[in-house]
């Protein structure tokens, strides 16, 4: 099976509801530093059930997108105070579209809001994390084993793991 | 539990050289010998392998016997590719999602990771990557171009399929 | 002590944000405004300065006021090579060895860059910089070309004066 | 004043004598991954007296160039026990020579033996630690804060480190 399209809401810079894809069998998600990518990857992971430390933010509600002051400083004036919203979203989430090689549609959802609770959807039905991570698991997505995410500029630390570290991977795995 | 694990060590060791001879082939001159390096995996303690460890061991072409430690960036990004390929190879996941994992590669080394995703990107085998390097991102079926639009403050997203087709 | 390191911040303090408005100077269209970042150093307890600390804050052109955590990986780049020249304003080593500094960052980061490095590199301020990418190297004024000679196993080196002298 | 030129033997992957430079305003070094770009940098870095673990060594006589087996391996023959010499160089050293702004010409120079001891020359004559730093510091070369040298995959860091760290160089270059 493979990831087809994601669909989110607020998440980190992503403001308001957008679609991304389809996912070809080799994406590639390219663009300035700064514009979003790994804000991308975050959603992948994130949907995925993966916890906010490993997202670079210390809370969920890190994870919803904030508008703010903008620093417009512009050579020859000053200043940078606009769009000072403190109103901003209260909730964002990502949906994952998922095909299997039988041709099922799987529709992943995670929600979170600003109070940091969490809900998890799978087909469009509320479900416990419990259950969700089964349905991932039925498609040998690992969550737990993460050997299929690898986040920016933590490639080279996989070669010089130490011996344990890779006897817990193999073990998550097998 | 044991067995689940020898059952896996034991396939990822028959897989680890020939995922890494793949991303190591180098021709030394035009009509010189293709040389490549040599990797495996080793059980410090083989009575109980999860007591002690698994060991990892890669060498470039060409290059002495030494420890992981000792390699460059690039031969590190290269060692953990093949292991990570060759852990896929016992449990499939559907798809990778690789962040920027040829920001310390040189143009020979990104050309041979694109290639070999290339060839093993399939319906269930599907790779995400993300990249600045251009010798990376042509060679891919489709790009996801990831903006900011200064106006309304966001990021946005644009999709290419390379062979022409445009979607947004 | 205290008026040693009071002065030092002053000094730094004083030159991070021209520091910081030349790496990160972008004309975001042909006729269009020149935006740049802004950074500044704050004292987290300005009584007792080294009790608790520096803070450092660079927010990138067009960009909200977040936290240092949640910039990219070429935005904190940029943000870094900013301080360090700053402190080095300070208190001048005569030069700086930078290995890859350019890994995480796109092609006009890159060449901000590189024109910086070129526009500050003098008799008393010298860079030794190892990059893997043209945009950055081919702006220096020499070139240190090490390659791996495999007949004798060993690191050799050629050097080549970019305005076409060839030493070795 | 500015590094001219170096001269290393037996350094890491650098076998035998090797002069390098001269050194200009903006130097580059390039060249393919595994090359020795990095070990050109140690070798900087341990003339100046920078300790073996900041040199990806845990121990001196890891800096010493060592040949052993080679691997050669080639499509369709297998083996790679070549030149297994044990018997490799059992000292190295590197020089810097440096030009002060008033065209004085200073000698800096560092031996490691295979028993892992260390002696420094200036100028030819072997000298403390102490003595050896000093001449350094007048150039204003700091190596305990090592503001000027930035390791490969170190950058980042740099501006994400804590209030306290940052204190703490403001103070070594104060
Ligand atoms: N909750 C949020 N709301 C709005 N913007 C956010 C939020 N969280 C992070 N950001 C912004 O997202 C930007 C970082 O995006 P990201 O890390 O995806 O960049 P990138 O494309 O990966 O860049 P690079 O090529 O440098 O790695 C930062 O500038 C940050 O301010
Ligand atoms: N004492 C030694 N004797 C011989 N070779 C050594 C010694 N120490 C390290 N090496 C070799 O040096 C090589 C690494 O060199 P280095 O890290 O300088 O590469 P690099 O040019 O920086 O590459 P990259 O672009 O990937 O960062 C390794 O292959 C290692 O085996
Ligand atoms: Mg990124
Ligand atoms: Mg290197």
């Amino acid at each position: 099976g493979r990831l087809v399209k994601l669909e989110l809401e607020n998440f980190k810079s992503y403001k308001g509801h957008q679609v991304i894809g389809p996912f070809y069998n080799f994406s590639c998600i390219i663009g300035p530093n700064g514009a979003g990518k790994s804000n991308l990857m975050d959603a992948i992971s994130f949907v995925l059930g993966v916890k906010s430390s490993q997202l670079r933010s210390s809370h969920l509600k890190d994870l919803i997108y904030r508008g703010g002051a903008i620093n417009n400083s512009i050579d020859g004036l000053g200043g940078n105070d606009t769009e000072n919203d403190a109103s901003g979203p209260k909730r964002a989430w990502v949906m994952a579209e998922y095909h299997t090689s039988e041709g099922q549609v799987l529709k992943f959802m995670r929600i979170i809001t600003i109070n940091g609770a969490s809900e998890y959807r799978f087909n469009g039905k509320v479900t416990t994390y419990e259950k969700y991570n089964k349905e991932l698991e039925k498609q040998n997505i690992l969550v737990k084993a993460k050997n299929f995410l690898v986040f920016q500029g933590d490639v080279e630390a996989i070669a010089s793991q130490s011996p344990k570290d890779l006897t817990r991977l193999i073990e998550q795995v097998s | 539990r044991y067995n689940l694990f020898y059952s896996a060590f034991k396939h990822m060791e028959s897989k680890i050289q020939s995922i890494y001879e793949e991303l190591t082939r180098t021709r030394t001159s035009a009509n010189g010998p293709v040389l490549h390096g040599t990797a495996y995996l080793s059980l410090e303690d083989s009575e109980e392998p999860y007591l002690d460890g698994v060991k990892y061991h890669a060498m470039p072409p060409a290059k002495t016997f030494r420890d992981m430690d000792h390699l460059s960036g690039g031969e590190k990004t290269v060692a953990a590719l093949a292991l990570l390929f060759a852990i896929h190879s016992y449990q499939p996941s559907p798809f990778f999602v690789l962040d920027e994992v040829d920001a310390a590669l040189d143009n020979a080394n990104v050309m041979r990771v694109a290639s070999y995703v290339k060839r093993h990107a399939s319906e269930n085998f599907q790779f995400v990557v993300i990249s600045l390097k251009n010798t990376f991102y042509e060679r891919a079926q489709a790009l996801v171009g990831i903006y900011r639009d200064r106006d309304v403050n966001s990021s946005k997203v644009l999709t290419l399929k390379l062979d022409g087709e445009y979607e947004n």
